[in-house]
């Protein structure tokens, strides 16, 4: 893998969105996986709408919260997703109004990426944003900086946020991970999470996923 | 106020206007409290404010000196009509008390408490206490000025407004704790983050979790096996 890479700079990662208080982070993870995903394959980035997941994906808990990999699932079988526009965010599970017509994004299947840190780092700079959880106990409280709490405080089997890994590197010899949050822009940096990488710290090599287009 | 320039330290006393609206607001609410803590026949009415001070206190707590006199009204007179009762004249001077109140005022509530009271007779030099009216909730403004300012920054910031006095101390509390905790993750910190204030910081753990995040994801290993991601090139 490169020593650094920001896919923020190549134009494949959308703006910050807010998931105000609802349980859907695992939505607007996967979403932001197949924004990416999308991108690489047409060059076209779309906004997508998480909302669609929230009110369509059966297999999932709307704001009670969801696993990415139902996700994919539900988003296979719907048939795709629309846009931002077309099925816009309310923080709050509404009956479904999918339709296939507004279908401007696909996938066709989705992987797991392995758990070894640089092999997900070389995978994300090789083949674009990955979905990725991790236990977000010390993002509470978090302003700047690159992050690197106790593991007391970070307990990896404690998975309870669901993320988007857009880029990593090294700031002032620290290695973080560039992490995509949906708490809004005024959360952290400009709505960014930086976390250290390289101790599996908070779990954040556990589930780490990806969507095929 | 946000919009009156504070002079000193954040939380210190700061003097302010005898003219001030907030400080004859709090001037009126301490007549008040006054005349009815007292037995006299006449209402008595602040006829000078001699000097005013504000520090913030979970709230504003004024220090106001007040020269104080009996008015020609008896005390059955409607409240309303209080403002229009005219003080005795002269022969009746020496009645004249000099008063410091102390009015806790707590914005976020419009609520206002008399804290202290203590007067003279004007010619007198030594103060007496006449009374000392309880704090409403009897707890003591032990909250450090440094964290009243800080809540209050954070009020402003993040909009918070409360439902009640009791919300707003009981977020005030979570906030101090959340504060401690962040003071904790950052004094043991390994990297180079900064934790602090941010616009959770009024929630408890528990509420955090259950508004923002995602109790499924910790079944993760129940999860359906996934298909491996193919290994990287290796250019």
């Amino acid at each position: 893998a490169p020593d650094s890479w920001d896919w923020r700079d190549h134009g494949v990662v959308s703006p910050v969105k807010n998931q105000g208080m609802c349980g859907s982070c695992w939505a607007f993870s996967v979403t932001g996986n197949i924004e990416g995903q999308w991108f690489k394959k047409t060059g076209q980035l779309l906004s997508l709408s998480e909302q669609e997941l929230v009110d369509c994906d059966k297999l999932d808990q709307a704001c009670g919260g969801g696993l990415p990999s139902n996700a994919y699932e539900a988003i296979e079988k719907l048939g795709g997703l629309e846009t931002e526009t077309d099925y816009s965010y309310t923080g709050h599970k509404q009956s479904c109004e999918f339709s296939t017509g507004k279908v401007v994004a696909y996938i066709n299947g989705s992987v797991e990426l392995p758990n070894d840190e640089n092999q997900i780092a070389a995978w994300l700079a090789e083949n674009g944003p990955v979905s990725a959880a991790l236990n977000a106990f010390a993002m509470q409280f978090y302003r700047k900086g690159v992050s690197h709490p106790l593991k007391i405080f970070c307990n990896p089997w404690m998975i309870d946020h669901a993320v988007l890994l857009v880029g990593y590197g090294e700031r002032n010899g620290i290695p973080f991970w560039a992490i995509k949050n949906s708490w809004g822009e005024d959360y952290g940096e400009q709505g960014y999470y930086y976390l250290y990488r390289g101790s599996r710290l908070c779990g954040i090599n556990k589930m780490c996923s990806s969507a095929i287009v | 106020g946000p919009d009156r320039p504070v002079v000193g330290a954040p939380g210190s006393p700061v003097r302010v206007s005898e003219s001030d609206p907030a400080v004859l607001k709090a001037v009126k609410f301490a007549e008040e409290r006054y005349n009815m803590g007292s037995n006299a026949m006449h209402v008595r009415r602040v006829s000078k404010i001699l000097s005013a001070s504000e520090q913030l206190v979970k709230g504003v707590r004024y220090s106001i000196m007040v020269e104080i006199g009996s008015t020609q009204c008896k005390k059955s007179v409607a409240l309303s009509a209080v403002d229009t009762c005219e003080f005795f004249p002269e022969p009746h001077k020496q009645k004249t008390e000099v008063c410091l109140f102390e009015v806790w005022d707590i914005p976020w509530e419009s609520k206002s408490t008399l804290l202290k009271q203590k007067c003279q007779p004007a010619v007198s030099k030594e103060p007496k206490k006449v009374a000392a009216v309880p704090l409403t909730h009897g707890k003591p403004l032990k909250e450090s000025v440094e964290l009243l300012t800080q809540f209050k920054n954070f009020m402003i910031t993040y909009n918070r407004t409360y439902s009640s006095q009791e919300e707003a101390e009981k977020r005030l509390h979570i906030f101090q704790e959340n504060m401690k905790t962040a003071q904790t993750l950052q004094s043991l910190e390994q990297g180079s983050a900064e934790y602090g204030v941010t616009k959770f910081s009024d929630l408890t753990e528990d509420e955090f979790r259950m508004m923002y995040l995602n109790p499924m994801l910790s079944q993760w290993s129940l999860q359906k096996n996934m298909k491996l991601a193919t290994p990287t090139s290796k250019v």
